[in-house]
């Protein structure tokens, strides 16, 4: 069962959707798993889907869109437990149910979580090949129709920010568009990282602050001061072009324009020490902190219709 | 299954715009083979790459001949992954 899962410990792709499978089975009344989309080699793109009812509006969660990033994907795994656990328990997180759906997606780039675990520790991107190079894959964080093409990212698909032949070439992506797109009540988007301790809102691509600039920045200082009350994890928090670089066809810069205003990246522990190759131990910590800014990004969300 | 034996990861602090001009420049030898975990951006935020066994008599000097500042983060990163490993097989053999 979901209770004897071991959170403390990273795993394969298997052992994650046999998580997910038992999961949906043990909370059949909260939890579905709905497949979005297949990746470039015919996996399954899982999205667990925790519900109350029906035509809620939705806050959406990725975690693990760059393969190599275990601590994101192992932090999807511990929030998934710690919503069916809460729930019922937890009376902020419990009316957040009553009104929104949440949908999660710990695996967001299967073939390269794959690849990680039998080829390549350090592969950050998809597995699609691209035609004329011998290089394989794109990175899914520049594949986005938001400035795609632009400085940030790069032409080259043998460089870690390749950003492929067009806007949502890679499967993984498309299907995430598809689902927003169709979806058309999400109005919260989280797409989870690491490393290097940042909580991040658009723009990347361009300097031109988001409309919305001033109520996200204070949302992301009040997300990071409940991230540090538990463990004094030191976090930086403002746009992506100020904060980290200039980046272009990324994630959350498509889903703000989309009309997602709450739309935030995360980039989880650690600064260095360790990079993606934060020791399991750290597993659970790290999946506690965040998961206090993620509700923090909820209840602002619930609180603050639009 | 690719290995990383005696590669390193460093983590490097540019002290000026000069310094991460020369790190970009850095980043740009194909042949060296560095994985960037962080870019070269701007002097507030260090630099941390991944630097494989045959580059890293090059990038340590390129680093000492321009009087940058770098730490050794990780001294081998193939040490850390059999760490891993070992640590996941262990709870794997749990029984559920």
């Amino acid at each position: 069962s979901t209770d004897d899962f071991v959170y403390t410990t990273y795993h394969d792709l298997n052992s994650i959707n046999s998580f997910i499978d038992m999961l949906v089975a043990e909370n059949s009344n909260l939890v579905s798993k709905i497949v979005i989309g297949q990746s470039y080699e015919n996996r399954p793109l899982n999205v667990l889907k925790f519900s109350t009812g029906a035509n809620r509006p939705g806050i959406w969660f990725d975690t693990g869109i760059h393969s190599r990033e275990w601590v994101t994907q192992a932090s999807g795994i511990w929030f998934a437990k710690k919503i069916v656990t809460d729930y019922g328990r937890d009376p902020v997180l419990t009316d957040i149910l009553s009104n929104y759906d949440i949908f999660l997606e710990i695996v967001t780039n299967p073939d390269g979580f794959a690849y990680t675990h039998s080829n390549d520790r350090m592969w950050r991107k998809t597995r699609k090949p691209n035609s004329g190079s011998s290089c394989v894959g794109v990175d899914p964080n520049r594949n986005w129709d938001a400035g795609f093409g632009g400085a940030g990212s790069s032409s080259n698909p043998c460089t870690e920010t390749y950003r492929g032949p067009s806007a949502h070439s890679e499967p993984e992506v498309k299907a995430i568009v598809d689902f927003v797109k169709s979806h058309g009540k999400l109005k919260a988007f989280v797409s989870i990282h690491n490393y290097s301790q940042m909580l991040l809102y658009p723009y990347g691509y361009t300097s031109t602050p988001a409309k919305d600039q001033a109520e996200l920045h204070e949302l992301a200082r009040k997300a990071v001061t409940a991230l540090q009350s538990l463990y004094s994890t030191r976090y930086t928090y403002g746009s992506i072009i100020t904060t980290i670089y200039q980046a272009s066809g990324g994630t959350i810069d498509w889903t703000y324009n989309q009309g997602i205003k709450y739309s935030y990246t995360f980039e989880l522990r650690d600064t260095g020490r360790y990079g993606f190759l934060l020791p399991a131990d750290q597993i659970v910590p790290t999946a506690e902190e965040t998961w206090l800014a993620l509700m923090a990004i909820m209840e602002h969300t619930r609180n603050n219709p639009y | 299954k690719k290995t990383f034996e005696g590669d390193q990861l460093l983590q490097i602090t540019a002290k000026d715009e000069a310094q991460i001009s020369l790190l970009k420049e850095l980043s740009e030898q194909e042949h060296l083979g560095l994985d960037f975990w962080r870019e070269p951006v701007h002097e507030s935020l260090p630099v941390d790459v991944r630097v494989p066994f045959h580059s890293l008599q090059a990038v340590r000097a390129f680093l000492g001949y321009n009087q940058i500042q770098y730490n050794v983060m990780i001294m081998d990163v193939q040490d850390l992954l059999d760490d891993e490993q070992r640590e996941m097989v262990k709870y794997r053999s749990f029984p559920r």
